[in-house]
């Protein structure tokens, strides 16, 4: 099983459509990096993305640099993934 | 494995070979309304599964449901399951359901990405893709949800294969694709299709290809806003409905406006509850009450099927 320690999910509102390319443009300046679990679809809409550990200050820095406001949604996803698989484990007992 | 449905957990998460054997049990022990069908194999030759509910008849309209074919949104496989027990264990008691079932048949496809969804419990949780590879190159995977031939190629969907949108080298290449495509086209009677997803808490309606309003745009407006009402009155989730290129972001090659445009005028995409805090990893005890409102909003689409033919 891959490990997703550290690995964060950030859920940024973007104010308008000039922050929304800006995000797109963050899956091209990270191939098969960031992973969009809500894609950029509108300003109404949050955007959530999963951040590996190893980008999380690059991707951080850019989203201040650019203005973008984010939350962190889930501050370290192989925490979640642990619980589900005791979850399983138990519920298989 | 289990002996029989009843010991098996509605309300845990479950692995391919736990709901495959869940599925052998559970059409043996309710052989009068539900068989299984075998409509085709994976990539890596997988079976792919459906449960048919029918009280008789031949060729009868009916209803297509699919749940998990982006692999990693486990909660719409369970949703999937969880349906399949209330269909078959409130037939007898629900009147509408009756009445449904009466006229019409249900299907339901619960793990439509077979290889993924084994991978995600084998090697990567939040793969979302196929497994399909290619010669010559080095990402894995189609999402299945780009894969169908209406607008296929637009730009709701993306040509590099290491995109987690990536559409695949052609329309209806994928044989997870390839095989409904056939199954619902041989049936030639399908009157509504609902394809489950994680999450965003929205029903949609075609098109995600374009912007342009679908001929019965305003049925499926009502229809939806009554779904979702419906929904809402279960557990007080509230959703929003609208169609998917106006509601969400233009997404093309999909399967509702696949469905659509092959003559399904009842084609619902539905985007499971988002409590802002798991995204799709949503523990299993949420299962139950997202099972529970999902189905309400099910059941609305079903009966207004019944109830226009055409």
């Amino acid at each position: 099983q891959m490990n997703f320690t550290g690995d964060q999910v950030l859920r940024i509102l973007a104010k308008d459509e000039k922050q929304l390319t800006l995000l797109r443009d963050l899956e091209g300046l990270k191939p098969q990096k960031v992973d969009f679990w809500r894609g950029p679809a509108r300003p109404s809409l949050p955007v959530d993305m999963r951040v590996p550990f190893s980008e999380l200050k690059d991707v951080k820095d850019y989203l201040k640099s650019h203005g973008l406001r984010y939350s962190v949604m889930i501050k370290d996803i192989q925490v979640l993934l642990d619980e589900e698989r005791d979850a399983m484990a138990k519920s298989r007992r | 494995l289990e002996r029989s449905s009843s010991s098996f957990s509605y309300s845990s998460y479950h692995t391919l070979d736990e709901i495959y054997n869940w599925m052998d049990n559970f059409v043996a022990e309710h052989s009068n309304l539900v068989s299984k069908i075998h409509i085709g194999n994976s990539f890596e030759n997988r079976s792919i599964l459906v449960l048919k509910f029918s009280t008789g008849g031949s060729n009868r309209q009916a209803v297509w449901i699919d749940t998990g074919i982006h692999s990693r949104e486990w909660i719409t496989h369970a949703t999937g399951i969880w349906i399949s027990n209330k269909i078959a264990s409130s037939y007898a008691k629900d009147h509408l359901l009756k009445k449904i079932l009466n006229a019409m048949d249900i299907f339901i496809d619960i793990i439509t990405n077979p290889d993924g969804f084994a991978f995600t419990h084998s090697m990567n949780r939040l793969w979302r893709k196929n497994k399909s590879s290619q010669p010559g190159i080095s990402c894995i995977g189609v999402d299945l949800n780009r894969n169908w031939r209406t607008g296929f190629g637009g730009n709701g969907s993306n040509k590099n294969p290491c995109s987690e949108t990536y559409r695949g080298p052609a329309p209806e290449s994928e044989p997870e694709v390839a095989a409904i495509v056939e199954f619902i086209t041989n049936h030639g009677n399908f009157k509504a299709l609902i394809s489950i997803h994680s999450y965003s808490q929205m029903v949609m309606y075609p098109y995600g290809h374009s912007l342009e309003p679908v001929p019965n745009y305003y049925e499926l407006f009502n229809l939806a806003k009554d779904a979702v009402k419906a929904l809402n009155k279960v557990h007080g989730i509230q959703y929003t409905f609208g169609s998917i290129s106006t509601t969400l972001y233009a997404a093309s090659g999909i399967t509702v406006d696949w469905a659509y445009d092959t003559g399904i005028k009842y084609a619902f995409s539905f985007e499971l509850r988002d409590t802002g805090q798991y995204g799709f990893l949503l523990p299993a005890s949420q299962i139950v009450p997202t099972a529970e409102e999902t189905w309400m909003a099910i059941r609305t689409i079903m009966k207004h099927t019944m109830n226009h033919p055409y």
